[in-house]
């Protein structure tokens, strides 16, 4: 299996809809600071660890919406994943709906193939392909294993156990 | 859960010793319990030696040194627990030249069976790649740059 | 001590904003306290808007973004309290070509009238030093390998 | 006012008196990672920041002394600064004092021109010429500016005040 596409649809600084094919082997990323590398990462994260604490650097899920036009209020991105030539397509989705205590309010939206789903039917397709958050080192990680105490570092190993 | 803990400990401490001398040609490394009856006590303690020096806890070895500690503790974990694929993200930071070089060695070979997407600013790990992206961003919108070759790469960003 | 606060907080704001925008080239950046009426009991707010973008929180920023708000600060301390040499130990760590250049420009005319011994591994760095140093270690201890030049030093380190 | 020379005794990675002449303007240090850049970096702030909590990443002052002989037990450095032809010479020296019940115990000496002076004697030579602490950004500080809460970045200033 590997993964084969990634689609960002009004995703952080994608606020064009974005198609990343990629190959298997090693692909580099690379480009000036600011330019939205990391934000890729992210968006890979915000399919793959829905349920991680590594989530998005954002805090809130409504900041990874693209901002820069005003009546843009959702952000959705699709992985493809490909498995001797059978095709998966994970898609999540965040829309705003604003309630009048909560301007922050959102729903969640969870697609397999292009089909409504539940978020415990992704978590299982993920965990059935041994894809998780722990895929992604996110920048900053090298050092922050370093810094973190000897009782937080042995926690990783309880998360896998 | 104790048993379960174990497998674990032992899987990726056997791991991690022998991906940190192969990662740096050279030294040796190890993982420590500090409470090694009862693991939930206490907590995981890394030590590394680099080539010629002498073994010493984590915090005493260099920025460098501590990236490539860390690096090998990732692989470790990873080899236990293998995914299709891995994002890392500038995790080349901290490198000289050489460990830079010994970093992107070791991602190359593993992206025979595993698919690697590396983000880096360093020409060194970008040499290595089959294929470089570029991204760039207009009035505050990321677009994707295709496939690039390197000399196309040194506008976009002096890769360090 | 509430006066004494406020004159550093209004001298380093000031610094603050006009050494990002002439560091970046553009862009602007300023410094907010969250409780200005009694400072001591709120927290420093740093917020920039890199060229091209929406103003926003230090943590929104990507990694070069961040250092580069974060070295202005630092710069902007240093000219309220100016001290007669600086030491820096690799700040040009998360920054691409063209912020570590412009950190570097920015270190080199500060260097008429203060003195900068800056640690770096990043070749457009060393290229603006007016001497550079070398250090190497051979069986655990460190020596000073005198004024080199460029070339000499990219055998001891590809440089970044 | 400028840092003319550094020498180094004993001190961390520096197992061998090292004198390491300055020159005004900007001066760049190199070397491979582990090589003992940061340690020049230490030796600086060893001097300058006696009562600093930047001090040394080593944790025990006495693991500043070099460990690759058996029979080492002290460590020392000194600052030449230069001010229009006049020089101030600021030695610091670790030496071991094992007792009994603490291994790690250690003499602390101030010296000015070679002469042995009081803590309060250094602190004030220091803070007359304004250099401290400050004048240093330790490797990591950039990222810790970042990190570090509101509130504890609010405090530098405090302490400038
Ligand atoms: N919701 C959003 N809408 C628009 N832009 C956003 C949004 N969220 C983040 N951004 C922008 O994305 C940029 C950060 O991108 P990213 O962190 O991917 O950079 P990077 O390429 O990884 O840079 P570096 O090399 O410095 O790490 C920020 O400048 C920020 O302005
Ligand atoms: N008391 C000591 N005796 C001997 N060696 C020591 C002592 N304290 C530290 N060291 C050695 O110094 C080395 C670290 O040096 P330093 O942190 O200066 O490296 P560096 O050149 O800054 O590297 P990097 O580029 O990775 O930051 C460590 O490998 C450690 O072994
Ligand atoms: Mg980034
Ligand atoms: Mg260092």
């Amino acid at each position: 299996m590997y993964l084969r596409e990634v689609q960002l649809e009004n995703f952080k600084s994608f606020g064009k809809k974005v198609r990343i094919p990629f190959l298997p082997g090693f692909t580099a990323i690379t480009g000036p600071n600011g330019s939205g590398k990391s934000n890729i990462s992210d968006a890979i994260l915000f399919v793959l660890g829905p349920k991680s604490p590594k989530m998005i650097r954002a805090g809130r899920l409504t900041d990874l919406i693209y901002k820069g036009k005003k009546d843009v209020n959702y952000c959705k991105v699709s992985l493809v994943l490909e498995d001797e030539n059978e095709e998966i397509v994970l898609t999540r989705k965040v829309k705003r709906a604003p309630l009048p205590d909560n301007p922050d309010n959102y729903y969640s939206y969870f697609y397999i193939n292009n089909k409504a789903a539940s978020l415990s039917d992704f978590v299982h397709i993920l965990s059935s392909s041994n894809i998780s958050a722990n895929s992604i080192v996110q920048q900053g990680d090298v050092t922050a294993i370093v810094e973190m105490g000897d009782v937080p570092r042995r926690r990783i190993l309880d998360d896998i156990a | 859960k104790k048993d379960a803990f174990y497998t674990v400990y032992e899987a990726v401490k056997e791991n991690f010793e022998l991906i940190y001398t192969e990662l740096l040609g050279g030294g040796e490394a190890e993982l420590v319990l500090e409470n090694k009856e009862n693991p939930f006590e206490g907590g995981l303690i890394i030590k590394a030696r680099p080539k010629g020096k002498r073994i010493m806890r984590l915090n005493a070895l260099s920025g460098g040194e501590k990236s490539m500690a860390s690096l090998a503790f990732i692989f470790a974990i990873q080899a236990y627990d293998p995914s299709p694929f891995y994002i890392l993200d500038e995790v080349d930071m901290f490198l000289d030249g050489k460990n830079a070089e010994k970093v992107a060695d070791m991602i190359k070979e593993r992206s025979r069976n595993t698919q690697f997407i590396a983000i880096s600013l360093r020409r060194v790990t970008l040499n290595k790649a089959d294929h470089i992206y570029g991204v760039t961003m207009q009035e505050g919108i990321s677009t994707i740059v295709g496939n690039v070759n390197l000399s196309q790469v040194e506008e976009i960003v002096e890769v360090k």
